[in-house]
């Protein structure tokens, strides 16, 4: 099935984010 | 597989709660919580906190929680300052060159997984032989019972020596087969 929808990260360093989006967007 | 996640960032940890209460509406798909201390590469990496609905299919949350978890690896890497491509190499454990040596003192390669496989492979021919003669000798006996073959057979001989005779045959059956298996794995 489709993985679709928003994840809410809490991070105070807002570093995560941008990591996690290309990690889960790699094959 | 369609991947299309929005992804949004909230700076203060007291957003954790709206988190929740927007996951029990349904209007998203994950919430997580990262505190400062489990970035920090002096202490050690605890659980992050994974928020998820109750109808997100095991698939998805392993998606998510992989992609968290090496979020939280990388930027702890990144803060210490190590090259993580070092740090792949010094944790990369040597594989050892085996050679067994004999009295004699011929050396020869060691192989584990042939040393575990032809044991294996045994042990399966052993199961293959042993089911298939027991399912020979419970048709047979059900058979010879249908059609009074049994009955002439047992104005011959008691119960007990038709059935051990059985019993020799069908294993010297299974001695053949376990035989000519083994002698072809062998050759």
């Amino acid at each position: 099935p489709p993985l679709v929808g928003t994840i809410v990260v809490v991070d105070p360093s807002d570093t995560i984010v941008p990591r996690a989006k290309a990690i889960l967007e790699t094959p | 597989q369609v991947i299309s996640v929005e992804w949004r960032s909230e700076k203060s940890l007291d957003a954790v709660e709206s988190v929740k209460s927007e996951l029990a509406k349904g209007s998203i798909l994950a919430g997580a919580a990262i505190t400062g201390d489990m970035l920090d590469p002096a202490k050690d990496a605890t659980a992050l906190a994974l928020f998820i609905p109750s109808s997100l299919s095991p698939k998805h949350v392993r998606q998510v929680s992989r992609a968290l978890q090496q979020a939280v690896e990388d930027e702890r890497i990144a803060r210490s300052g190590i090259d993580r491509a070092m740090l792949t190499r010094l944790a990369d454990q040597p594989e050892p060159l085996t050679t067994r040596i004999s009295p004699a003192g011929s050396e020869a390669k060691e192989r584990t997984e042939l040393r575990l496989l032809v044991p294996g492979a045994f042990m399966f021919l052993l199961w293959i032989c042993v089911f298939t003669s027991a399912n020979y000798l419970l048709t047979t006996t059900i058979e010879e019972k249908s059609n009074k073959v049994m009955e002439v057979l047992l104005a011959a001989a008691s119960p007990m020596q038709l059935l051990a005779g059985k019993i020799l045959g069908y294993s010297m059956v299974s001695a053949v087969m376990l035989l000519m298996y083994g002698g072809l794995g062998i050759a």
